[in-house]
């Protein structure tokens, strides 16, 4: 058993989850903030027999995908004194996955 | 030491809580929801030592029972071209435990 | 890879997202609860190379601090009979803090 937690955009939370549901695959997703962006994003927990953590894997890439997103940055990032803040682009990952070892798993 | 990730329903999350209190074992609660029912749940996070582990999942039985649920299939379940959705019973386990090593605890 | 997952003070939550992004290191929080004063806090995951951990654990107790926070306990404390519900002195730390081994990581 493995636990697999994934951070998506919270655009491609809904068609994760439902693709995964479809094939059979239980999950749990909580709403979460990013550090950099401060916007909201998703975080997906998904415990699967060693044996499908691969296709677990192949469902996550086909529903989740990076995008870039205009951001205008709090401090100066351009040299000399006047500031005008104009907006950089910035590309948000499809997903950031952990796979963590799980000693027990337990349905009570 | 073991990090306890419990996937439990809102109903019984109050009194999990509060017998893991009054035991004197520290948890921390997070809303979530559940893939399959799109419904609101608690997943909880509790640190114990490995000695006690088997003591907090009684807890965990003793406060956290199974329901039965209705649900309207969004997908037809019936055979034959008109679809008529009724409820189906699906039931929703008392919690959904994972036991995850924890190589390092630290309070700051 | 490791995977730090740190329950900390509201108050403390956004100086340490501040600190973390400021120095390099991506991170993720959710919004929680704690089980004993039953109040919000914040839990952060951290996904950090195996080699930078300390410095992560050191930007954690830079920024997060113990606060005393005065509590009215929901059952009596004192000897006698009738209950005068007083408040008493808690001390909730900077932040509680798990280190857990991650086995692959990806960026999807
Ligand atoms: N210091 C910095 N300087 C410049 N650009 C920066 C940066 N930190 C992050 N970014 C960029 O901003 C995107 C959004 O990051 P955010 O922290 O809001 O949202 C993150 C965060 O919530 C989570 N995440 C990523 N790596 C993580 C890690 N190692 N631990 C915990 N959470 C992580 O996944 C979300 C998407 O991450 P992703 O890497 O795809 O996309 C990142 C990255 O491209
Ligand atoms: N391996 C895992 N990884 C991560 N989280 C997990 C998990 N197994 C269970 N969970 C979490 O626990 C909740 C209750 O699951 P349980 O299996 O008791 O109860 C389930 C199960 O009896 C049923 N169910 C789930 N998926 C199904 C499916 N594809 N077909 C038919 N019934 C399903 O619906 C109930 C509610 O499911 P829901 O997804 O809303 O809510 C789930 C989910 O949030
Ligand atoms: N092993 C563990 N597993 C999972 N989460 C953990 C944990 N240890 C701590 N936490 C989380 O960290 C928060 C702060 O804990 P701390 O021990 O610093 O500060 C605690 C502690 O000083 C005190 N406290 C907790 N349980 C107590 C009890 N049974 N009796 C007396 N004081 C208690 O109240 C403060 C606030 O506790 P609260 O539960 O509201 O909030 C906790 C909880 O959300």
């Amino acid at each position: 058993m493995k636990l697999i937690i994934a951070v998506v955009q919270d655009k491609d939370a809904p068609k994760l989850m439902d693709s995964l549901v479809r094939a059979g695959y239980s999950a749990t997703k909580l709403a979460s903030t990013g550090g950099f962006l401060r916007e909201g994003n998703s975080t997906v927990l998904i415990g699967v027999d060693d044996d499908v953590t691969e296709k677990v894997i192949d469902i996550i890439r086909k529903t989740c995908r990076s995008r870039e997103q205009l951001v205008t940055p709090i401090t100066p990032v351009g040299p000399g004194e006047s500031y005008v803040p104009y907006p950089v682009g910035v590309v948000v990952g499809g997903a950031t996955v952990f796979i963590l070892p799980v000693e027990k798993f337990l349905k009570i």
